[in-house]
């Protein structure tokens, strides 16, 4: 699975998520990314997510719209999606990881896997990493 | 407002021999998703930008190097969504095309629909006139390399890309 949210110098803000799904899947099993708030969900009011993992865990607790709701209880991005993703974890025993914008331009890049490829660009400055802390 | 893009290409278990490839391609996705924010472009023409460089490079699993089924098919699907006007536009289990983001895209911005699936999502790509690519050429080597290793009774193809929990 691929994604990318942005914001722009508007403000406003969008996220897209693309994916083959799981190794092997059954014919016609659909995951988490094209399900709004699940593989993706973007508000100006509050911030973007996309995601990716396990496909159906993240529809269980319905992940990027679960970041965005705790955003909105006052939550920082990376605070918000540490939260889903360690209740995403605890509560149907599934990982994954996430990008987060909030509109003031802050952004997380967090999983609760092993590594997830990422990277970010503000300030004219690439940020990179691949493990937990990079 | 400072621009910023972050990017993702997929959690789980990444092998080292893998790793360098799919480290420059996010780096290369975010550098040109911010080269439109920069020269102000916006966000949604940006975050399509990005993940269709994604889906062109066969290090990642969308698009062009995607997993296949258990019928060894590749079946994508794929989201965007527009945070000034809550817009959004989804397809899944598409085949054919080489760029799944680009037609959720059009569902958003072309339909009063927000999600087209399998067959009908073909038939919108056709309207649209999105070019049908053969199916082979979304197929790598390594893709269908992990197919075959799965299909072994034994396998666990969710561990295999998604690495044992903690």
């Amino acid at each position: 699975t691929v994604g990318a949210v942005a914001v722009d110098s508007e403000g406003n803000i969008a996220c897209a998520t693309s994916t083959g799904g799981i190794l092997n899947k059954m014919e016609g099993r659909v995951g988490d990314t094209p399900c709004i708030g699940s593989g993706g969900y973007a508000d100006n009011n509050v911030g973007a997510v996309s995601t990716t993992g396990h496909g159906e865990a993240i529809m269980k607790v319905t992940l990027a719209r679960l970041i965005l709701f705790h955003m909105e209880q006052g939550k920082s991005a990376e605070a918000a999606s540490d939260l889903a993703l360690d209740y995403m974890k605890s509560r149907v025993g599934g990982l994954g990881g996430v990008v987060t914008v909030d509109p003031q331009g802050h952004w997380a890049a967090r999983f609760s896997s092993l590594q997830m490829i990422w990277a970010a660009a503000q300030n004219d400055t690439l940020h990179y990493g691949l493990y937990t802390g990079e | 407002m400072i621009p910023v893009v972050v990017v993702h290409g997929g959690a789980g278990h990444v092998p080292r021999e893998r790793s360098e490839k799919s480290m420059e391609g996010v780096c290369s996705a975010a550098r040109a998703g911010y080269t439109i924010l920069r020269g102000g472009g916006n966000s949604m023409d940006a975050v399509v930008e990005t993940v269709t460089q994604l889906e062109n490079n066969p290090a990642f699993n969308a698009g062009c190097g995607s997993v296949l089924t258990n019928k060894g098919d590749v079946e994508m699907d794929a989201i965007v969504m527009d945070g000034k006007t809550l817009g959004s536009g989804a397809v899944s289990a598409v085949r054919n095309i080489a760029n799944p983001i680009q037609l959720a895209r059009l569902v958003m911005d072309k339909t009063s629909h927000v999600y087209l699936t399998a067959e009908g999502a073909s038939q919108f790509a056709r309207s649209m006139g999105i070019p049908e690519v053969p199916p082979e050429s979304l197929v790598t080597e390594y893709s269908r390399m992990r197919w075959k290793k799965n299909l072994r009774p034994d396998a666990n193809p969710v561990e295999c890309q998604m690495g044992k929990m903690g």
